[in-house]
């Protein structure tokens, strides 16, 4: 069945959407049967896979509030080993309902049972908070993938994240752990970004990548064609740094 | 009494904190009293102005879920003419505590009463999200400024954003309006970001203002020295473009 990976940091606009979306092309190109889950109620993964949910169509807040089966409400994506679990305005909803339901924290990974064998990764996007979805994403997932800008206040932020991937791992999902750390959006051009490269390697010590995403123009274009970057401009430094990361991955997976 | 003013969007990363933190200090030195309220967990804006909270020490989390008056949380800044109401990692209990609270969309306003009459602009830093603490800063609020990043994902978060605050102006705060929006992050080598400009003039017309910020490595780095970029580099791009964004304010506000 699927290994499970969160894509969560609560600091907004590190890369979450973009690394999520970019590995999942990345690995479906090398052959690997790959499922986006979409947990953000702002939509970006599915947006940036070319995935809209029309009124009255089957989304994400359908699976995780009524038990509606993850298979009626998952597409297929215009990239082949690529499928979406989409989300819509509606999932941000699903955090007040969620408060008092039964087994709150467990709607997604329930949601997932019925489809996890027809995958080998399954990626969920989080939102950028520490709230009930992203809780949730945490209780289905075998491990998380944290993003991580470099820049200052995204190193702020890893205190609040660790101390609640803690308190999961402690009541809710026993061997919970980051398998990696990724440095998104590095600018050459600041002192800074290689500090923030050098402190999260220190801190992390072998969970951090080796690959380092650049900022690129092509990365901050290719939502705007709802295309990955692999398929927007397949030859760009970006394309190439999101292969390099997802290769990394897939030797951490056993995958490779 | 002070005019609040809610700096929201719950898309992540688009300029939330760096606006609050930034038009503050150029508010301060045009000589108003000003207060940062910082509703965000993460506590960019407390500490991107230098300001951290001790084990034990009162900040926002007092003041909206036990009562504590603003006035014994709120601290000087370097900056004179600007203090801020601190935030600290408790805060992201709060929206569980508020859930089953009386009036809890009104903790905020409640905790504030006391204090606006000191200031002449108070600014709250919202989180990424449309939950109950960005809820309770609708309801404080007599206006909202709203940071866009000139960026695809950018313009799609708006529909929520805009369902939101119709939701509070027709069952909470009658009146309440997005006062303006500010371009953010504006990276001349891009197409894009041009096209996002025109998007928002053409959809928001009046409201966005004239000034748009560009990105600059100067704002990026002026957190990490825990100055606002008018402190940081006074003579930069960063410090006056958000100069120019203040004064645009000054004036709609009938301040100037
Ligand atoms: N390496 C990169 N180079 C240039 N732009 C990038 C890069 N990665 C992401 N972006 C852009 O930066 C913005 C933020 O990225 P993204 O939306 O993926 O972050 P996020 O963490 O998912 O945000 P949120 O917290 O709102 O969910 C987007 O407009 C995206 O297109
Ligand atoms: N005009 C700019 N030029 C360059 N960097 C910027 C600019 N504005 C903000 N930044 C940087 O971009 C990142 C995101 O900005 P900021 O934290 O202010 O956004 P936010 O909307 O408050 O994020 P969150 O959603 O997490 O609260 C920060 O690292 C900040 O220093
Ligand atoms: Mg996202
Ligand atoms: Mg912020």
């Amino acid at each position: 069945a699927a290994t499970v990976i969160a894509v969560a940091n609560q600091k907004g606009g590190v890369g979450k959407t973009t690394t999520t979306v970019s590995i999942g092309a990345a690995l479906a190109e090398r052959g690997l049967r790959v499922l986006v889950a979409d947990l953000d109620p702002q939509g970006n993964a599915s947006t940036g896979l070319d995935i809209r949910v029309g009124d009255g169509e089957p989304s994400m807040v359908d699976v995780i509030v009524d038990g509606t089966p993850a298979a009626d409400a998952i597409r297929a994506t215009a990239i082949e080993h690529l499928d979406v679990l989409p989300a819509s305005l509606e999932l941000a909803s699903a955090e007040v309902e969620l408060v008092s339901a039964m087994a709150r924290e467990r709607a997604l990974v329930n949601g997932l049972a019925g489809v996890r064998d027809r995958y080998q990764v399954v990626l969920v996007d989080c939102p950028p908070s520490l709230g009930l979805l992203t809780i949730n994403a945490f209780v289905a997932a075998d491990q998380l993938l944290v993003p991580v800008q470099c820049e200052y206040y995204a190193l702020e932020g890893l205190t609040g994240l660790l101390r609640t991937i803690g308190l999961v791992e402690k009541n809710l999902n026993p061997g919970l752990a980051i398998g990696g750390v990724a440095l998104t959006m590095f600018d050459s051009r600041t002192r800074l970004a290689q500090q923030v490269v050098d402190d999260v390697r220190g801190y992390f010590a072998g969970r951090a990548f080796e690959t380092v995403i650049p900022r690129t123009v092509r990365l901050s274009e290719a939502p705007s064609f709802a295309q990955p970057i692999t398929v927007f401009d397949p030859e760009s430094r970006g394309a190439d740094a999101y292969r390099s990361l997802a290769d990394e991955l897939l030797t951490r997976l056993g995958l490779a």
